[in-house]
């Protein structure tokens, strides 16, 4: 799956892959203070182990918990399923409706999106992509987007949790690249000198099937350097 | 010679009469059934015979129209406001003449009998078509057909087109009839998308109870069960500026229940009845949730509790519930009132204690077999009491064990509180039927389920608003556009669920729904339309049953508008058939039979005096169901 982390002191944006088997679960979020914590699980491309494919990853299933509320949701491309103990709601993609209750607004979009919003202040968007169902290759993926997270702590942590808050990076000597259309720079992030390429990647939150494109910097090497230890760090055994 | 060998070897002809064809042709689209029963027969006597024709059709189904067929001539048949039927009716019956009549038959259906003269030689064709809604029970639509006809008939076929435009998931056909034989080639079943067909078109021989008999095996019920896929939860279907929502959400968590069962315990439930209430409370334990809260108030004389108050369904609280249910033995009078308010306010005060979980529903059951004979008796006062004292805040289920009690006055008291009444007969199957109807209210998935529409959009709604939403069953609610042409709208259904609110949002396209229903045409016209009338007028004598005064006048005045425009028999309704007989003319009369049927009104009375309440046993039945020995009965 790509990354976006979207700085907006530096106006400026920087991305990264984390390329791992399908099958892997990734801790993007956890923040121990609001009980909030989001994983993400990989899939493939249709009939791709370990070594077939294209090797292109994606979010094929995605757990947001809420520790304190004794909530859960899963949410994978076929259908959602929320609430806690035996006690689940089952919805699908098909489906229009918004859930409430103290704290929680879940709202489904047929076949675009889901909106969870956890009081005024935490916000995630995650998106349904749809590929042709006979399509030899593609399979339907997750995009998983943070609108708000001003209620989220400082201790937040994950793989996305940890740009919550403020950091610094640096790009400078800007040089062509081995792909002339996409320069290569040098950037300092987190005590880090790192070679980054200048990419583009797409957002759809507003707009599902063609997105808006997003120029950012690529950081290689499954974001080494940019996140906090190695992708590895961040592999859960389970969704939830 | 060998024409008249064949004469003589005539198959189906039973005292000069001969049944030719029976066909019931049902065509359903989107749950709503359009069914035509059609009987063709031919007197092969030398003299003019008497022959019948008996109809058992569900007592949800409204009659529409009847036609009868003599030589290639029809008498058809005028739906008239009861009392100028009766009017003409009762003229007839002064001039001698004889009427056909519709009576309850039994748990779910009521007969229509006609029957007529027919000269030696001369064809009788008589048609009977009537409408239903199908209603979802336990996850299917359920339609049902008696099968009976008193003789072997050359041409018998049940012919079912089901028509849904949310596609058909499942669909099957049982007879509890069938053989082995009639299973393999007889009936055949099919679904595929949208459509599904069912026939069943026993030969001559097939119809035999046995090889070298006359007689037809085809004797009890026919059953087409389906049900629909549901991509999403709701769907609606607008055709010619009408429209339809159905709505029945899956995979939500039940909503915890607290349930009271108000027991009646008086002498007169001794023997059976007490033991097959004990026998349906016992299965009933063994389905409690370990969310739920349950008491037992027991009433006979006085009033006696299981606990003061509500416990958990936890597994040792059951175990003690079992053992109490076990010794509920029969004593005393009949104490409605006491028993009931005991019971209201049990279910109030755990709410207000917080003794209940927040997020979950109250339930009041009452059985009784009896009419209350002690403390409270006057069925208005304890009606007033219980209505007062539940205060809409939950629903009052009435079962009626037996015939032996004023089933009105369980209806009304249900109705009033948002519940409703159920008989239970009194036979073999008794504590089933109790638990079923348990199994029925024991899984609500939303409760306070309101459906709102655009304002300003929608005309003529019917019911849009329910206190629960149970599992496998489903919500309709159908209205007429203000304007037919408009594009789109969007409906909302909000509820409350086991942990959350929910509002469930279905977008209608009024392109794409015609496209999508272009292809039903060959099923039947109008059918949201008489949907909607079908349901308005259900709904309507549902509140006119409770309304009093200038309300009940209007209740009543706008059903019979919509039952004479969209030519329904029902309770306000009635049927003329004017036929030919014995070279005279003579009126017959369809009225629809009420829940009360269970015993002569003073105005059959009136009529059986002056001979209208003939034997008809004496004809030839024919149709689909036969005449057999009920008693003379009318519910008006």
């Amino acid at each position: 799956p790509h990354f976006i982390i979207h700085v907006p002191g530096k106006n400026d944006t920087i991305c990264f892959n984390i390329d791992e088997k399908p099958g892997t679960v990734l801790r993007l979020i956890q923040d121990p203070v609001t009980g909030i914590t989001v994983t993400g699980q990989i899939i493939g491309d249709k009939g791709s182990g370990p070594s077939s494919g294209t090797g292109k990853t994606y979010f094929g299933k995605l757990g947001i918990t809420n520790a304190w509320m004794d909530f859960r949701i899963e949410v994978t491309t076929e259908k959602i399923i929320l609430g806690n103990g035996e006690a689940l709601s089952t919805f699908r993609w098909l489906d229009t409706v918004t859930v409430t209750q103290t704290g929680l607004s879940v709202t489904i979009n047929r076949k675009k999106n889901m909106v969870v919003s956890f009081g005024d202040g935490v916000k995630f968007v995650i998106v349904l992509h749809q590929v042709w169902k006979k399509h030899p290759v593609h399979q339907d993926f997750l995009g998983f987007y943070v609108v708000d997270s001003h209620r989220m702590s400082a201790q937040t942590h994950g793989l996305l949790g940890q740009f919550f808050r403020p950091f610094d990076f640096e790009v400078f000597d800007i040089r062509p690249g081995s792909d002339p259309t996409k320069p290569d720079a040098t950037m300092v992030v987190k005590s880090h000198q790192l070679t980054v390429t200048r990419g583009s990647q797409k957002d759809y939150r507003k707009d599902t099937s063609v997105g808006t494109k997003v120029l950012c910097w690529f950081v290689h090497n499954n974001g080494e350097g940019l996140i906090d230890g190695v992708h590895t760090d961040y592999i859960v055994p389970s969704l939830f | 010679l060998r024409l008249l060998g064949k004469r003589s070897l005539r198959e189906g002809v039973v005292d000069g009469i001969e049944v030719y064809s029976t066909k019931i042709s049902c065509k359903v689209t989107s749950r709503f059934a359009h069914n035509v029963v059609t009987t063709r027969a031919v007197n092969r006597a030398d003299k003019a015979k008497e022959v019948s024709f008996d109809v058992e059709l569900p007592k949800t189904a409204f009659i529409t129209n009847f036609t009868l067929t003599i030589d290639g001539v029809t008498y058809p048949g005028n739906i008239k406001e009861k009392e100028v039927a009766q009017k003409q009716y009762e003229k007839a019956v002064s001039q001698g003449k004889t009427a056909g009549l519709v009576k309850a038959s039994g748990r779910k259906l009521e007969k229509f009998t006609v029957s007529v003269n027919v000269a030696a030689g001369s064809k009788v064709t008589f048609e009977l078509t009537y409408e239903e809604l199908l209603k979802r029970h336990k996850g299917k639509y359920e339609m049902y057909i008696k099968v009976q006809p008193k003789q072997l008939v050359r041409h018998f076929e049940i012919d079912a087109h089901i028509f849904e435009p949310q596609g058909i998931s499942m669909l099957d056909a049982e007879a509890s009839f069938i053989t082995n034989d009639l299973l393999g080639s007889a009936l055949t079943k099919s679904f595929s998308g949208k459509k599904g067909h069912v026939s069943f078109k026993p030969s001559l021989d097939q119809q035999r109870s046995c090889p070298t008999c006359t007689d037809s095996l085809l004797n009890g019920d026919f059953t087409i069960v389906y049900d629909v896929n549901r991509e999403s939860p709701g769907n609606v279907q607008v055709v010619n500026g009408y429209f339809v929502h159905f709505f029945a959400p899956q995979g939500l968590p039940v909503v915890p229940k607290n349930i009271v069962f108000v027991i009646d315990i008086s002498g007169s439930m001794a023997g059976r009845k007490i033991h097959q209430t004990r026998d349906a409370l016992l299965k009933i334990l063994d389905d409690m949730k370990e969310d739920d809260y349950l008491n037992f108030i027991l009433f006979s004389t006085h009033v006696t509790t299981w606990k003061d108050s509500l416990v958990q369904a936890t597994p040792a609280n059951l175990e003690e519930a079992r053992m109490f249910v076990k010794n509920i033995r029969d004593e005393g009078m009949t104490n409605i009132n006491d028993g009931l308010l005991r019971g209201v306010h049990m279910l109030k005060d755990a709410r207000e204690r917080h003794l209940v979980p927040e997020r979950s529903t109250s339930i009041l059951i009452m059985l009784t077999d009896g009419d209350a004979n002690t403390g409270e008796s006057r069925p208005q006062k304890i009606q007033e009491n219980v209505r007062n004292a539940i205060g809409g805040k939950f629903p009052l289920y009435n079962l009626g064990f037996g015939n032996n009690l004023n089933y009105n006055f369980l209806e009304t008291m249900a109705l009033e509180n948002n519940g409703l009444a159920r008989r239970i007969y009194e036979d073999s199957d008794a504590n089933l039927q109790l638990q079923g109807f348990y199994e029925e209210v024991a899984n609500p998935l939303l409760t306070n389920v309101e459906v709102e529409y655009p304002e300003n959009a929608i005309l003529d709604l019917t019911k849009n608003n329910y206190p629960h939403f149970y599992d496998g069953s489903e919500i309709v609610v159908a209205g007429r556009l203000v304007d037919s042409d408009m594009n789109n709208f969007k409906a909302d259904v909000k509820g409350h669920g086991a942990l959350n609110d929910l509002t469930f949002t279905e977008e209608v396209d009024m392109k794409e729904m015609d496209a999508a229903l272009k292809e039903q045409g060959y099923i039947f016209g109008n059918y949201i339309e008489r949907l909607w009338a079908y349901l308005t007028i259900e709904q309507l004598l549902e509140r006119r049953k409770n309304a009093f005064g200038e309300e009940k006048e209007n209740l009543t005045a706008q059903a019979l508008e919509l039952s004479l425009k969209y030519h329904f028999v029902t309770p306000l309704t009635s049927m003329v058939v004017t036929k030919p007989e014995d070279n005279e003319d003579q009126t017959s009369i369809a009225d629809k039979p009420g829940e009360e049927a269970t015993s002569v009104t003073p105005s059959m009375a009136y009529l059986r005096r002056i001979g209208l309440g003939r034997p008809v046993a004496q004809g030839k039945a024919l149709g689909a169901s036969s005449f057999s020995d009920v008693p003379l009965v009318d519910g008006d």
